[in-house]
């Protein structure tokens, strides 16, 4: 996957920081202090869909190509800029009975995207 | 996901100013939190805890068992250290109350592992007995029913831990868990430290969410 950078209108991970500080929340998150949200933006083009990323070989490289070249005169696409990769949250808090609890939450955090 | 099959929304690129965008991504991020931890809001602190209690209860949690990836098929996993609430204590008994939330309305709350984490000091050279009782509450009595009880012997000043069977598993799951410590034999008064900031005891208990009732589709 491909991190956002200028002006890059391609399909990349945006990176977002959630402060529970600024958002109130640290009086009730023990631990981590945020949460790096992260989220999928950026356009996919045709013959990128179904590659996980950009092309970076020559194998997918010849495969986008294919993927073009049939894909010619489809119309709408629908392929997505979507999290490839993700990965779970720990979280300590309170909750309402001011117990402690330690819980994973899966797929909150993107990693990587790609075009679906 | 796609809208009317056509257009990726993630492929449109910014449509409102950053500040906008900002405020709609923080909204999102506190939804997200809060709809996988199955709260309608963020909770409310009535009963702060103690950072010496607190630290001393974390030192009793682990991570998930090596070796073991999440998986989309499974309950989400938790693990709660509740405080004791203390009533009815004398010299001759020690009652302490813990409160479970449910953490979902559907699936139910199924309780793994429970354990017990107390403070005794006790003299040196000293070997105490106590009976422990565990009390429930039953929906058509108002008095609580005894489950179970067990014979402790304990030599050492230090943190405890006592394994809980399944009737106390079974009253956490349903979100009241009362604990009845019946000291035997000659025993010095406040044996059981129950409110020094470092040593109040807790329960500690693996809970998994909406896992006891899954079926799986094959």
């Amino acid at each position: 996957g491909i991190d956002c950078q200028g002006g890059s209108r391609m399909c990349c991970r945006q990176e977002f920081f959630v402060d529970f500080r600024e958002i109130g929340w640290q009086d009730w998150i023990i631990q981590p202090e945020g949460y790096a949200m992260n989220f999928c933006t950026g356009q996919c083009p045709l013959h990128v869909a179904g590659m996980p990323g950009i092309a970076a070989s020559f194998h997918t490289a010849v495969l986008s190509l294919l993927k073009a070249n049939t894909a010619t005169g489809t119309a709408g696409g629908g392929s997505c800029c979507v999290p490839t990769a993700r990965r779970p949250l720990s979280l300590l808090y309170y909750d309402r009975d001011s117990n402690i609890v330690k819980t994973d939450i899966p797929d909150m955090v993107v990693e990587a995207c790609g075009c679906s | 996901s796609l809208r009317g099959g056509s257009q990726c929304p993630a492929c449109e690129g910014p449509t409102m100013d950053l500040g906008s965008q900002r405020e709609l991504l923080l909204d999102l991020a506190k939804r997200n939190i809060l709809d996988n931890l199955h709260l309608t809001q963020r909770p409310t602190l009535n009963r702060p805890v103690a950072r010496a209690a607190l630290r001393t209860a974390l030192q009793h949690l682990h991570g998930p068992p090596q070796g073991t990836l999440l998986e989309d098929d499974r309950g989400q996993e938790y693990e709660i250290i509740s405080f004791a609430e203390t009533g009815l204590s004398n010299i001759n008994q020690t009652r302490l109350s813990f409160h479970f939330s449910d953490r979902t309305s559907s699936g139910g709350m199924e309780i793994q592992q429970a354990s017990l984490m107390f403070f005794i000091q006790l003299p040196p050279n000293t070997t105490w007995t106590m009976n422990m009782r565990v009390l429930v509450l039953n929906p058509r009595d108002p008095n609580l029913t005894l489950a179970t009880q067990q014979l402790l012997e304990m030599d050492t000043t230090g943190w405890h831990q006592l394994l809980l069977g399944p009737e106390a598993q079974a009253a956490c799951s349903q979100g009241h868990l009362t604990l009845e410590l019946v000291p035997e034999g000659q025993v010095a008064p406040n044996s059981i430290i129950l409110d020094g900031a470092a040593h109040r005891p807790f329960v500690s208990a693996r809970v998994r969410v909406g896992g006891k009732h899954r079926v799986r589709r094959r």
